[in-house]
């Protein structure tokens, strides 16, 4: 049976989509059969394969507004063991629609459950927010991974986040369990950075994965040539980072 | 006449709560008297000045949803020229009855009006969507600044956000103006950034800020001091880039 899980933060811009993107990836190398759902209208897992609008016939939109079969929307995009679902929102009036029909927020564990037994792992890459989308995911996910960026703003959002997660579980989800928090564009050059592992690590302890994710530019410049970090350039330390993050995350959830 | 002015990026994490923290103080420093106004549920502008739940007794939420006066919101920081209105989202289901509420996109601009006289500029920080909340900012605004990092998405998804802001402004807001792109958190040293603002600048030339706000340690650690960038060090690169901003600023608006 696939699990599903949620890549999750309100804060904006901590590499929710780069970790979704290469961790689906590494858990394909090894093997996993993987399907990535983008429930962020801004649409950057689309973007990271480089695939065009004209491209995507369907995706999340045509699924949760216009009750589309979610197998249409599976797309190949020629890597083994990887499928992807687009978010194929084209405006902002869609983002409206989008918002107001997930407000039945089972409507995404709906869709799900008929395609789950045919991957191991269902990722699903969440917008910047706590809104009616990310909580669809929650009730949705059997596992969340929230990363983390060493930095202020991000650390300060985890409390609240963390609650918010308690009590969607506890009301709608009992299953959903912490895969962990994962720190990510790490740079040990940074006296802040280094500062706010520590205090993380601290507070969180083992619900920490032991691996960080570190700034890397590899990372940032593979979207661009439309690629996964691991195709671009296996011995990137962005690469491994992500290799590794893929063992340590299927020892925490088996 | 106040000038409202909505600091906005669907790409999260590009800078918008530190340009509009830090313009905002530069702005105050040359004797502008200036109004934050907090629209992103994850509340970082009373972050920003270490503000506890317990010292804000309203804001946004309570302006929208419970239809409060404004000015009963207005909180001051200690800091002369510049007050602000947190956003007051304590949790995820306010989250929602405020996305929800917000679906009456002329809100924002009806609460605004009675107060925008006593300021010269009121700036508007937007969560990183093109949802309800940043609609209502669109149309209650004059201007808009658009924050950009030199990377892959954020580029990516600009065209797409312009394309929003020209069909807000046509059907809700002949008056809205695109005070400009500012480039954010530009490191010289990161090849990609150097390619990307090269291409930014080319295609849209005069639209792009003189200014760039480049990768500066004391920007990031200002904000868990409880401080803007200016009071923590003057002299640093971040500070004197903003205070540099806001000269630009005033003359692309004037
Ligand atoms: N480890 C890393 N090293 C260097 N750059 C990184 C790393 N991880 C992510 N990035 C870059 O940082 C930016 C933010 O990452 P990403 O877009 O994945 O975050 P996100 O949380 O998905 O953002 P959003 O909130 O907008 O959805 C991107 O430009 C990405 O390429
Ligand atoms: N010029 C800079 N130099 C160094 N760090 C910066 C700079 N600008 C912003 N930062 C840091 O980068 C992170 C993202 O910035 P910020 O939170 O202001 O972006 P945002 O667009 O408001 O994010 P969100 O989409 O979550 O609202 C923060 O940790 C901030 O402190
Ligand atoms: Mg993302
Ligand atoms: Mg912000």
């Amino acid at each position: 049976m696939g699990i599903v899980v949620a890549i999750a933060s309100q804060k904006g811009g901590v590499g929710k989509t780069t970790t979704v993107i290469n961790l689906a990836t590494s858990l394909a190398i090894l093997k996993k059969k993987v399907l990535i759902v983008d429930l962020d209208p801004q649409g950057s897992i689309a973007a990271s394969f480089q695939l065009d609008d004209y491209q995507m016939k369907s995706g999340l939109y045509d699924i949760l507004v216009h009750r589309q079969p979610l197998t249409l929307s599976i797309t190949d995009i020629g890597l083994q063991n990887l499928e992807i679902i687009p978010a194929n929102v084209r405006d902002e009036e869609q983002e409206l629609e989008l918002f107001s029909y997930a407000l039945e927020r089972q409507m995404l564990k709906t869709v799900l459950t008929p395609v789950s037994s045919i991957y191991d792992y269902i990722l699903l890459d969440c917008p910047p927010s706590l809104g009616s989308i990310t909580q669809n995911a929650l009730i949705a996910a059997q596992q969340i991974l929230i990363p983390v960026q060493c930095e202020y703003f991000a650390k300060k959002s985890l409390g609240k986040f963390l609650h918010s997660i308690r009590r969607i579980g506890m009301h709608n989800n009992p299953d959903l369990k912490l895969t962990g928090l994962l720190i990510t564009m790490y740079d040990k050059r940074v006296r802040q950075h280094k500062e706010i592992l520590h205090e993380i690590r601290n507070s969180f302890k083992d619900l920490v994965f032991k691996i960080e994710i570190p700034r890397n530019s590899k990372l940032s410049e593979a979207p661009a040539l439309g690629k996964p970090v691991a195709f671009l350039d296996i011995s990137s330390a962005g690469a491994i980072a992500y290799l590794q993050l893929a063992e340590e995350f299927m020892e925490r959830i088996e």
